[in-house]
């Protein structure tokens, strides 16, 4: 059995905005174990 | 068991008739002997099996690609009633076991699929089948929720296959390298995936920014609903932003499904399909197998936008169940020929707000059969 998770998340605001960005990036490897309530990925409040 | 004593209730009588004893030993050692030769056989099965999955692990860690190529083995699949043997392998594994045969059960359960019996909430005798056994609950607070607010966490306990933001036509997922298939393909063509046609990509691409805000500024429900699914989804493409991940199970690990974040579920949508196998081997060897397969996907909205999961079914764990709609049933008897019905959906009361669920929050467990 398979999970896929599909979400819209916060992107990094390049050159066009100057200010302050957010981003989200995902902290896992392909093949990583990863159990329930570990994160998959995080961004920065900006 | 019974076979044995009723080999060694005939013996005797055999023996008594004088003539036909040695055939009669013979037959004693018959059954024993298909035993040890079963035994045998599901070791060497085992044995193989942990080979192949070293090997795979080898491969992974030396950054080695395994490319789709279909085998004889996926087109004899697709002859067998996968769901009918699906559904047997359920009532079969939902039989009641007597209390002392328990923990033997489950703990060779256990000792071929690493699943860890430390972790189980309950005595191993009180799970009465092994289909209870199979969605066991944990201990309390064995799997702590990330506390970071700006974190998304996962759903289950498994293994990562896939993930990376989804760009160009048609949003496409890698199963392997040499085979994708379209991410609304896997969630319904009727999906809430935030996308935009061809024509408008240019166009976004200069106020890109402006397109995401409108989006996340405005009501989605109101704009999913509003603009009726009248796009090419092949040749459009996702807005920026859009991202996926795809996470197996094995058939060791914990089986319930929890929220990944803070959401609310709008729409559950549940397709029949058929049963494959959804393990390493199957992935590089049926084609459009995770759109082919039964599931259900739910699709809401979070505090960043879109978000959909899709629980997807295999032979062995065929049924999945909703805990928000437990009068969902899956993995029925199909009644059609043709596999590719359109989807069922529902959506979730009160309209707009729907089911709200917060991270961490179970949701599903996939059973067995």
């Amino acid at each position: 059995s398979t999970v896929v998770l599909v979400f819209q998340a916060p992107i990094s605001e390049s050159s066009a905005h100057q200010g302050s960005s957010s981003e989200f990036r995902f902290c896992i490897k392909r093949g990583d174990r990863i159990r329930m309530g570990e994160a998959l990925g995080r961004w920065k409040d900006s | 068991t019974t076979l044995l004593r009723k080999g060694q209730r005939a013996q005797p009588r055999a023996s008594a008739a004088g003539s036909n004893g040695s055939s009669s030993q013979g037959n004693s050692f018959l059954v024993p002997g298909a035993t040890v030769a079963t035994i045998l056989m599901l070791g060497a099965l085992h044995a193989r099996r942990l080979y192949d999955d070293k090997k795979i692990e080898e491969a992974r860690t030396k950054g080695v690609e395994f490319e789709f190529h279909p085998d004889v083995k996926a087109r004899f699949l697709r002859l067998l009633p996968l769901r009918s043997i699906s559904r047997f392998w359920g009532s079969m594994t939902g039989m009641e076991l007597p209390v002392w045969l328990r923990p033997h059960v489950y703990k060779a359960w256990a000792r071929a699929f690493h699943s860890n019996l430390e972790e189980a909430q309950l005595p191993l005798e009180e799970y009465a089948s092994l289909r209870d056994f199979f969605v066991r609950r944990l201990k309390e607070g064995l799997r702590p929720i990330e506390s970071d607010s700006c974190c998304l966490v996962s759903p289950v306990d498994g293994t990562v296959m896939r993930f990376g933001e989804l760009r160009g036509p048609g949003a496409m997922i890698e199963q392997v390298k040499g085979c994708s298939y379209s991410a609304s393909s896997l969630l319904g063509a009727n999906s809430f995936l935030p996308m935009i046609a061809a024509g408008e990509a240019n166009e976004e691409r200069g106020g890109e920014e402006n397109t995401v805000t409108d989006a996340t500024q405005k009501s989605w429900w109101r704009i999913s609903f509003a603009s009726p699914k009248v796009r090419d989804t092949e040749s459009s493409r996702p807005l920026k932003g859009l991202f996926y991940c795809v996470i197996y199970l094995k058939p060791g690990d914990y089986h319930r499904i929890h929220s990944p974040v803070d959401w609310s579920v709008l729409l559950r949508r549940h397709f029949t399909g058929h049963l494959f196998p959804m393990n390493e081997r199957a992935t590089r060897t049926i084609r459009n197998l995770y759109v082919e397969n039964e599931r259900v996907v739910l699709e809401g909205q979070w505090q960043e936008g879109y978000m959909a999961m899709a629980a997807i079914g295999a032979t062995n764990i065929g049924s999945i169940e909703l805990f928000i709609e437990p009068t969902l049933r899956t993995n029925n008897p199909q009644k059609k020929l043709l596999q590719s019905e359109p989807p069922e959906e529902r959506v979730y009361e009160p309209e707009g707000t729907g089911v709200l669920l917060k991270k961490g929050d179970e949701i599903a467990a996939f059973n067995m059969g």
